[in-house]
This record gives C-alpha cells, sequence and structure tokens, in this order.
C-alpha cells in the first residue's frame, strides 16, 4: 500500500480525509500563523451536517453566528481577506435575517478552499515537517 | 447552554477526519 504521506501528496482532499494528515497539516499553518483557514474549512463541513431538523434550530443558529463573527467579520483575519465581498455579505444577511440554511458556507468554503490549495498546500509539500513525516 | 466558542470547537471536531 502507498504510504499515508505519499497520499497527501496527491490533492488536498486525500490530505484532509487522514487524522494524521491533518494534524501534521495543521500544525504547519499554525507557524505559518493561517491555522485559520483549516478551522473555518473544517468548521462550513461541520455545519453542513448540521441538517435542519437534527437538534435545535437555535443551535444553528448560534453555530453560524459563531462562525460569522470569529472568521468572516474581521476583515484583517486569515479567512476574512480570502472570502469575496459579495460572499461575506450573503453570510452576514442569513446569520441577521436568522434563515441559516446549510449551505450558507459552502461558498465561503470554496473560496477558502481555492487559497489553501493555491498556497499553504504547495507550502506544506515543500516544508521540513512534511518532508520529515514523510 | 453551551458558549459559542465550544458550540464551534464541537462542530470543528465533528468534521474533522477519525483516526482510522
Amino acid at each position: 500500500p502507498t504510504p499515508p504521506a505519499l497520499r497527501w501528496a496527491g490533492s488536498l482532499h486525500s490530505l484532509l480525509d487522514d487524522r494524521d494528515g491533518t494534524q501534521l497539516f495543521r500544525s504547519f499553518l499554525r507557524e505559518e500563523g493561517c491555522a485559520d483557514l483549516l478551522d473555518f474549512w473544517f468548521a462550513c463541513s461541520g455545519f453542513r451536517k448540521l441538517a435542519p431538523g437534527e437538534g435545535s434550530e437555535e443551535k444553528r443558529l448560534k453555530l453560524a453566528r459563531a462562525i460569522y463573527k470569529k472568521y468572516v467579520l474581521h476583515g484583517a483575519g486569515v479567512v476574512a481577506r480570502r472570502v469575496k465581498p459579495a460572499t461575506k455579505s450573503f453570510i452576514r444577511d442569513c446569520v441577521l435575517r436568522q434563515l441559516v440554511d446549510p449551505a450558507a458556507f459552502d461558498q465561503a468554503q470554496t473560496e477558502v478552499q481555492a487559497a489553501i490549495e493555491e498556497h499553504s498546500y504547495p507550502l506544506f509539500l515543500k516544508s521540513d515537517i512534511y518532508l520529515e513525516y514523510a | 447552554i453551551d458558549s459559542e466558542d465550544d458550540l464551534l470547537q464541537e462542530c470543528i471536531s465533528s468534521a474533522m477526519p477519525k483516526k482510522k
């Protein structure tokens, strides 16, 4: 079988599907000061899984507000800098109108993922932390 | 009642891959 570290180099999703790979990538991002990119990406996935009807609507609203406040609202943050203004407005409207559908963060997640794939992921594959592990 | 931060952490953890 292919060693895990080699699989991680195949695609971002093969890295993020693996627990050890995710932890190593997060350590790298933390050193680079942008672990929030990965936390946000997983928060979006977690939010989508919290389907309407399961658990309280209040909990989903509270979570949407928490994700928005922590990652999107403050323009200087690593996530906010990579999310387009129109996407931010869309999320803000969802939160303010308290109409939070499971796909509320999908576009923002796509934009952050593109930034990770373009910058952080290639840097990770060349980093000491990855090469030492591999 | 969970604080917003606890809720966020729980959400992130729920989406992370589990140990194989």
